[in-house]
């Protein structure tokens, strides 16, 4: 649908404006902790393979908060320079439901998009920089 | 900013590139010339140059509107959501959702929808795709993988223009400056860059 100017959006698109995003169900899981087990984390997990950080597809993901989840959510925060705490916190989970780009953040496994830096970095500071 | 693997990038003998639109989209003058301005962003920091063409099946670049599953294994996903997704050199093929309540002018940070999101902004950062960028963790960068709706973001920031000019160098013409219009950018927190 294309609008040549905001002024012309039609009423019926502002009556349908309150339908829900399609990740908007992510925002369920707010406080949700490593080792708990939720209804729909499969689907969270979908994302962030589609994304790339959870490099392999199985058929069906679990409904667990495993490893995997937590590892890839680190990697998330990292790219997105939040607070690396592996936990479904409320800054990440508003990050994750805006809309994006469809193209992957992480390809083969590896992510260039915060000029590669460790986690490290972010809990030991090891890293030297020159500023310009 | 970030390169795909491998670090794809358009050849020295294809910097001059043309782009069509799908056909079966219909597209109004209107909507193309938002692309042409997209284009234009990229044109002026680099020696690329962008030129529409009518053959669609002979251009560079290919551009079409699609909704659900569009046959390249990434369906989309209906309003917001993924907006959009293009293909790393020399694919040249940039999809969007046509789903999307797509903005073509006036100020959509005023848009009474929440939906609302403005087309340029994305096609500036698919075309960034298209030429071999990958996404930025610089928020404030035109790569940065997401966009709020009724926001518009379609000056190139510093972290791209560093990016796309260590692919294809520098327009000679450039001048350092590409913010015609500052107010067209997004604040930005101006986290320190290394």
């Amino acid at each position: 649908r294309f609008f040549p100017n905001i002024t012309d959006i039609p009423p019926w698109i502002k009556n349908n404006a309150t339908s829900k995003a399609p990740w908007d169900a992510f925002n369920k899981f707010a406080g949700c902790r490593p080792g708990e087990k939720r209804e729909g984390l499969s689907q969270l997990k979908q994302y962030f393979n589609h994304f790339g950080y959870i490099p392999n597809s199985p058929s069906n993901f679990s409904e667990d908060f495993d490893d995997e989840l937590e590892k890839a959510l680190k990697s998330y925060q990292q790219n997105f320079k939040l607070n690396v705490t592996g936990q479904l916190d409320d800054q990440t989970l508003q990050q994750i439901v805006r809309p994006r780009c469809g193209n992957a953040d992480v390809i083969n496994g590896t992510s260039s998009m915060n000029s590669g830096r460790s986690s490290s970095f972010h809990t030991t500071g090891h890293l030297h920089t020159t500023a310009h | 900013f970030s390169f795909f693997p491998g670090t794809p990038r358009w050849p020295s003998n294809r910097q001059d590139l043309t782009y069509s639109f799908l056909p079966a989209n219909g597209l109004t003058d209107e909507v193309k010339a938002v692309f042409t301005s997209a284009f234009q962003k990229w044109s002026t920091v680099t020696p690329l140059t962008f030129t529409q063409v009518d053959s669609y099946s002979s251009a560079d670049i290919t551009i079409g509107f699609y909704t659900g599953d569009h046959g390249d294994g990434e369906p989309f996903d209906g309003v917001l959501g993924t907006l959009a997704h293009a293909f790393s050199p020399t694919s040249g093929r940039l999809h969007l959702d046509g789903d999307e309540n797509w903005v073509v002018s006036g100020d959509v940070t005023k848009a009474s929808v929440s939906t609302a999101v403005d087309l340029e902004s994305v096609a500036v950062h698919e075309i960034g795709h298209l030429l071999g960028l990958g996404h930025s963790s610089v928020e404030d960068a035109i790569m940065y993988p997401s966009i709020t709706s009724r926001t518009r973001k379609v000056e190139l920031a510093d972290d791209d223009i560093q990016g796309i000019q260590l692919l294809y160098g520098t327009n000679p013409n450039y001048n350092g400056s590409t913010t015609s219009n500052t107010q067209e950018r997004e604040s930005s927190g101006g986290d320190p860059r290394y």
